[in-house]
């Protein structure tokens, strides 16, 4: 599963809906079922209830519209797109327009109503497309759905369990504690001050600090970090890595986990990846990278494993002989296991568990000891 | 028009992947099929990354069955994050 860029999600758990309008191909009462049964599909899964409006503004408006309907994504006339909608947020967020051109159907001998509402609906709470094939939120029309007993993919309920957590107990059942989104269980809490990251890079002027599958995204215009599923703009990378930086001369990011590396454009994973770590030079004793940063002047790339380094040439594309070499030798001061490298104001910010360590190049000394997340406005 | 190849004839499934690749996976706009380079570099990777997530065999090449996938209907918000 995903969920879209920034992680849009309602702050509120009883939202309303609004039917707009009705397509012609259905009585409306069975436009008004499919919606209510599409709905509770996602109710059945969460904490999430839904009040239908019949005026005024709903945090879902359901529409249907052909061709150009005034949101610069036009559809398309019989087939190809068949609906859209928009992330949680006001106004038109959140909304679900369907495309009447198509033949609308309570069974599958046309475009079924309720499958497409209840994927639409996904949108509408968060999620976006799965690369799961069975999952409801698989962007691909499925046509041989068994209607009559349709389910939710695991797929689509660790989803929306992920943005808004599990529906609370029935009273029948015993009180547990209800286990809350990986959210608000605290496991994601970017001010908890025992935050440690996997891999913190720069990337096109923003910083990135990647932390299970998770990464937030510091944009110089917005105070306040993001927080993304890295599967959102990069479906392919796994989770939990080793490092990342990026080469600035050649507008890529490298990513690292385990014996394999990766590269980025942007949201393009290049070609002919991932490659194996020993192709840059390290020596099959080496499994793993703990951190990395490439300074942009010199040219050189620096690799961090447990106590030693390495230094790799950007320009003759090899690692240099005399490594590796000891991390205390040549960053006295930067103290324990690396997790993690950035640089940047001329400094090196070497992120060790919950501490992170400003380090001067120029003085060869450390000039401030901070909190690993002293980035993210904590 | 580029010297290192002709412009080759148009071809409507070529038309029809790249308008796919800029709905649904950022394919640049300014990816235009009349400078069609050699290597169409930013075009096959598209279709790579778009194979590789809708569980098709990763060829980077428009065969029948990447074809036939990209002509079904389907929801049209983009698969990946701009």
């Amino acid at each position: 599963f995903s969920t879209f860029p920034g992680m849009p999600k309602w702050r509120k758990n009883h939202l309303t809906y609004r039917i707009v309008n009705y397509t012609q191909d259905l009585p409306r009462a069975a436009v008004d079922s499919a919606i209510k049964k599409a709905l509770k599909v996602w109710e059945g899964v969460t904490p999430l209830t839904f009040t239908r409006m019949l005026e005024g503004e709903a945090d879902i408006m359901i529409s249907f519209a052909v061709r150009e309907h005034g949101d610069f994504y036009p559809f398309d006339g019989p087939g190809n797109r068949l609906a859209h909608a928009y992330p949680p947020g006001p106004e038109f967020y959140g909304d679900v327009h369907f495309d009447d051109d198509e033949k609308w159907t309570e069974d599958a001998s046309g475009t079924n109503l309720f499958l497409v509402a209840a994927h639409e609906l996904g949108h509408s709470l968060g999620l976006f497309h799965s690369t799961d094939t069975k999952a409801l939120m698989y962007p691909l029309y499925n046509s041989f759905t068994d209607l009559t007993r349709f389910r939710l993919s695991q797929d689509d309920v660790d989803g929306i369990q992920f943005l808004y957590g599990p529906p609370p107990p029935s009273p029948a059942e015993p009180e547990v504690p209800a286990e809350s989104s990986p959210l608000e269980s605290g496991t994601l809490v970017k001010c908890d001050p025992a935050l440690s990251f996997d891999a913190v890079s720069t990337l096109r002027g923003e910083i990135l600090f990647f932390k299970n599958r998770y990464f937030w995204r510091k944009l110089h215009w917005k105070p306040q970090p993001e927080l993304n599923l890295i599967s959102t703009f990069w479906p392919s990378l796994p989770s939990d890595l080793d490092a990342a930086y990026e080469v600035i001369s050649k507008d890529a990011v490298f990513i690292f986990k385990g014996r394999k590396f990766w590269e980025v454009r942007g949201n393009d994973v290049q070609a002919g990846y991932p490659r194996s770590i020993h192709t840059l030079g390290f020596p099959a004793t080496i499994r793993k990278i703990d951190a990395a940063v490439s300074d942009k002047e010199k040219k050189k790339t620096y690799f961090f494993t447990e106590d030693k380094y390495w230094r790799f040439d950007e320009k003759s594309q090899s690692m240099e002989k005399g490594f590796p070499r000891f991390i205390a030798d040549d960053f006295p001061g930067v103290d324990g296991k690396v997790d993690a490298v950035l640089q940047a104001f001329g400094f090196f910010y070497f992120f060790s568990g919950s501490t992170q360590f400003e380090f001067d190049p120029n003085a060869r000394k450390v000039t401030h000891v901070l909190k690993s997340n002293s980035w993210l406005m904590c | 028009y580029p010297l290192n190849g002709a412009v080759k004839e148009e071809n409507p499934n070529m038309d029809f992947a790249q308008k796919y690749l800029k709905n649904y996976y950022n394919l640049a706009k300014d990816v235009n099929q009349v400078y069609r380079r050699k290597d169409n570099g930013p075009v096959v990777k598209k279709i790579q990354e778009m194979q590789k997530f809708l569980g098709l065999e990763v060829t980077g090449k428009l065969d029948s069955n990447t074809l036939e996938v990209i002509r079904k209907p389907r929801c049209g918000v983009p698969d990946v994050g701009q």
